[in-house]
């Protein structure tokens, strides 16, 4: 229920203030959410493959992490959707270790870190913080998963 | 730069110490318009935060992308309590490792806002993507500190979208200078909305391989739902809704084996 409290901690007229916010000083019902966009959504592009494709030609460091335990935009899906780009493998299949623990199982292609977060939900970090963690410290380092 | 002083956050109600520096406030994307978007911005807890990275951080939906998910529950620096009436620190905030800037995108979504309200009815990718390059633009302007800085785009979800979207933009955008000032390194995305055809297979299969399904409504969606037409026949709707709210049960389908919120 956590996004409940950040829906009474933001309309806060006090933590508006701190934060600069809302500065027309009308009494706003700050939601999480925007239902008229979400309801409204004009375009979308249909597959980011080919953006892959082209920001992978780029030479840019591209990550794709995945908790497993989220059943909205599971494991399977990035699996199925990355299977696509048809990309080389670099450092076959292993799993990462978060202290003593599987943090999850990570593949590495030519252009692309692919990773699971064992135990995760949609919101990775909120589900598992630490190895969250430590998949961002890997991944600004510019290296692999730990392998123990 | 002036503006930049005025954004300093002095402390949030409720904050506990902390040592690093945060500011917040509104980012013009349109004049005309009148279209502006609001960051919240927590440098690097560890020093020297001067050589950290610069990290953005967009969540989802599309029309989530607020500081209730990042920000608030995920990655940030600080958690809210149960009341709302305080926050604490988050021991595992991605601050530690980079300067973290938060977006509320787009227009309409949490306090950023839009004087044409029209606006709200024609959000897009497309202008989705460009306003969030415009605000980078001009927020460097506002921190010219962290031009050239190494800079990475991360978020989840929608932002599976807007992550290489906002990356495709800013590499188009740099082409035309030897020396760019926005530092584009890379990208990190977690349970990412990536390809409509490919994620749908993959969505019925987990709910299948997890046992959420019944055999009857797997095979019936299969069978119904092509996944790439752009609209889905009435029996693809008809066994889709079934298997949601007659199978699934009461669940957190964002985290299956959580309990879910009542």
């Amino acid at each position: 229920c956590t996004e409940n409290y950040a829906e009474k901690y933001y309309n806060r007229p006090d933590v508006q203030k701190a934060l600069h916010a809302n500065i027309t000083g009308i009494l706003y019902k700050w939601t999480a959410c925007s239902d008229v966009l979400i309801k409204n959504w004009n375009d979308s592009q249909v597959s980011m493959l080919p953006t892959y494709k082209e920001l992978i030609a780029a030479g840019l460091r591209i990550w794709v992490f995945s908790g497993d335990t989220d059943s909205v935009v599971p494991v399977t899906a990035t699996r199925f959707s990355l299977n696509h780009l048809n990309l080389t493998v670099k450092t076959r299949w292993y799993p990462w270790y978060s202290g003593n623990q599987v943090g999850g199982w990570t593949e590495v292609y030519d252009g692309l870190t692919f990773a699971t977060v064992r135990g995760a939900g949609h919101e990775v970090p909120l589900f598992q913080p630490k190895r969250a963690f430590i998949l961002f410290q890997s991944f600004l380092a510019g290296k692999e998963l730990p392998k123990s | 730069t002036k503006q930049q002083k005025l954004d300093r956050i002095s402390a949030l109600p409720g904050q506990p110490p902390v040592s690093f520096a945060q500011f917040s406030g509104y980012v013009t994307v349109n004049k005309e318009h009148g279209r502006a978007l609001f960051y919240w911005f927590t440098e690097a807890s560890s020093n020297p935060a001067e050589k950290k990275p610069l990290v953005l951080w967009l969540n989802g939906g599309p029309g989530c992308s607020s500081v209730a998910y990042g920000a608030s529950e995920e990655i940030g620096p600080f958690r809210i309590n149960k009341t709302g009436s305080s926050i604490y620190l988050n021991k595992y905030s991605w601050n530690r490792e980079a300067n973290i800037l938060f977006l509320e995108s787009p227009a309409g979504v949490g306090f950023s806002y839009t004087n044409t309200s029209s606006d709200l009815l024609d959000s897009g990718d497309e202008r989705t993507a460009q306003d969030a390059l415009i605000f980078l633009i001009r927020w460097m302007s506002r921190f010219p500190q962290y031009k050239y800085r190494d800079f990475y785009i991360a978020g989840e979800s929608y932002a599976g979208h807007y992550v290489p979207q906002l990356a495709k933009k800013i590499h188009d955008y740099n082409k035309g200078s030897s020396h760019p000032i926005i530092n584009l390194k890379g990208f990190i995305v977690g349970n990412a909305v990536t390809d409509n055809y490919y994620d749908s297979i993959g969505t019925v299969t987990f709910w299948w391989s997890h046992s959420m399904i019944s055999d009857r409504s797997y095979k019936s969606i299969l069978k119904y739902c092509s996944f790439n037409a752009e609209k889905s026949s009435q029996q693809c709707d008809d066994s889709m809704s079934y298997a949601m709210n007659f199978e699934f049960g009461d669940i957190d389908q964002y985290s299956i084996y959580t309990p879910s919120c009542t």
